[in-house]
């Protein structure tokens, strides 16, 4: 399973519409301070099914929501699509190219879409389950997260150990 | 279900025990159940060594040492279990020039097996992309993106 | 006792805001009593609004931004509080380079008043050294100093 | 009150005795990973009279004395000296120049000295009490200190406004 693209629109500072090709090996992602780096790994988390603000650095789930700047208004819905191609049938679902949407809106209600078919958040989750790449696996490394894991309890160590069991 | 642990713990230890060896040039590095007894509920402990040096508590390990003793460890269960994609934000920021090289080099061999999305802001790390975005606000407070040409890097 | 913790936290608000306008080029932060009922035990809550950005909880703010406001914070501090010498170490580590180069700045600006010993792996820092010093480990786990010249630095 | 030098020998990477003048302005210390770079500020923080291991990376205060490394044995006691111009009597001390010596051997002794003048410890952390630059000053920000800062409680960043008051 690869990734080949992701569109972000209205998630946090990416108001406007952005692609992002993704080919194979390494793409790196460069920019100032503030920029938006950060916000493109949040969108991945956040599509994959994370639920928890704080693991996107927000209070309240609709701070993933653009909420404005000095010359423009915030808008009411977050969305963001993975595209991925699953040839080698690594995700347990029967398509060659999957499209995951996620939408959120600021009167608190979320959308979810596996080829543009409504589901459930839980679908989504439960599609990565067994991948290691999904938000539980160590595939997302956020800032900040190298200075935690030398510091870590040894007991959060072990458990990092026993899901990659 | 102990089996189990036991058996991704002696492969992760190996692993890591290489791959240190690796980003380092050398100095071993190990994993050790605290309590040995006690393989279902004992935490972990990291021992590290760098080349040259004597063994010595992690804690006193330097900024950048403890930064790249973390990486070998991720990558070790990387190694174990494989993932398709990876996201890595700002890992390589402790690190020292010759170490983002090391950082980078290894990076260049996992990316054989999956893929990987780097934000980094260090010029080895920017060198070892396959495709390189820049993420600019031309408006203040909006995100926009651009393909950049690796030779249009600033020195 | 509340008339000289309100003198004094009315002098850092003010130098805070002042000096994080000067490194974010813009924008606006200030401190505020959580409880401004509340003179002699209320915490101290941070709001800070980069050039072109709405107000947002702090912890939305990226790596560099928490950064340079942290920086502004201890400058302020140091204003108020001047201090004879002072040590940084790798305060810098998270800024971009345009936020070196201001960071630099206003280093220059404070090292007219005190010392100032900084540890740092970038450029623009290194670049508003007086005096440069460089350790190396030419005999693995022992440290030596060289003084280093700024035309030496590597590119 | 200004620096004038920092001599060390035995204190962690710093084997052999090195001297580091210091002059007004900045003075920036650079060098790879592990060189010793953040040695040099916990020995500064040390002859001040800091008594905690843990501010020092230390789980134990015999941590500061250098524990050998492959091609070299261990020694047996770590000696820091700062050496000051008081000219401007910043320092409650009636001498124009002052040394602060301290010393630690691997039998748990300590030995502390102003002026070549043994004294308590007590005297040295008393010294800089009122100057802000002492280790309880704000004086030395220490590496990973400054992601602390902003996610410290609302509580803590208070008590760093009553030391400055
Ligand atoms: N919902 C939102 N609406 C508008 N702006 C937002 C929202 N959420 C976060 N932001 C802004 O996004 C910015 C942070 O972006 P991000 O963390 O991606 O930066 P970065 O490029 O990773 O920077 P750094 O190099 O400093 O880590 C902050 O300025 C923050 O105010
Ligand atoms: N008592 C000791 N005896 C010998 N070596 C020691 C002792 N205490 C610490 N060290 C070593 O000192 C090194 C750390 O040095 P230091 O923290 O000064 O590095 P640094 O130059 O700041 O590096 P970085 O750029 O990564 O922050 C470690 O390798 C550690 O093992
Ligand atoms: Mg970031
Ligand atoms: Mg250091």
């Amino acid at each position: 399973m690869h990734l080949k693209e992701i569109e972000i629109q209205g998630f946090k500072t990416f108001v406007d519409r952005v692609k992002l090709k993704i080919g194979p090996g390494i793409t790196v992602i460069v920019g100032p301070n503030g920029s938006g780096k950060s916000n493109v790994a949040d969108a991945i988390l956040w599509v994959l099914g994370e639920q928890s603000a704080k693991a996107l650095r927000g209070s309240r789930m609709d701070d993933v929501i653009f909420s404005g700047s000095e010359k423009r208004r915030p808008v009411g819905m977050a969305e963001v699509t993975l595209h991925l191609d699953n040839s080698d049938n690594t995700l347990p679902l029967d398509f060659q190219d999957i499209a995951i949407t996620r939408r959120f809106f600021r009167t608190g209600e979320g959308e979810y879409f596996i080829n543009k078919i409504p589901c459930r958040l839980k679908d989504i989750q439960e599609l990565f389950l067994d991948t290691g790449s999904g938000r539980n696996g160590l595939a997302i490394i956020s800032q900040g997260r190298i200075e935690q894991i030398l510091s870590a309890r040894p007991e959060e160590r072990r458990t990092v150990i026993e899901e990659a069991a | 279900m102990a089996r189990k642990f036991k058996d991704t713990l002696v492969e992760v230890k190996k692993h890591f025990s290489s791959i240190f060896h690796e980003l380092f040039n050398g100095g071993e590095a190990s994993l050790k159940l605290i309590n040995s007894e006690d393989i279902l509920e004992s935490g972990l402990e990291i021992i590290a060594r760098p080349p040259g040096k004597n063994p010595q508590n992690l804690a006193l390990l330097s900024g950048g040492e403890k930064a790249l003793t973390a990486i070998a460890f991720i990558f070790a269960l990387l190694k174990v279990k494989p993932s398709a994609f990876c996201i890595f934000d700002e890992v390589d920021t402790a690190l020292d020039e010759a170490n983002v090289e090391r950082f980078a080099r290894l990076l260049r061999k996992f990316a054989e097996q999956g893929q990987f999305i780097v934000i980094s802001h260090r010029q080895g790390t920017m060198a070892a992309a396959d495709i390189l975005y820049g993420v600019t606000m031309v408006d203040q407070g909006i995100s926009q993106l651009v393909s950049v040409r690796l030779d249009q890097l600033p020195a």
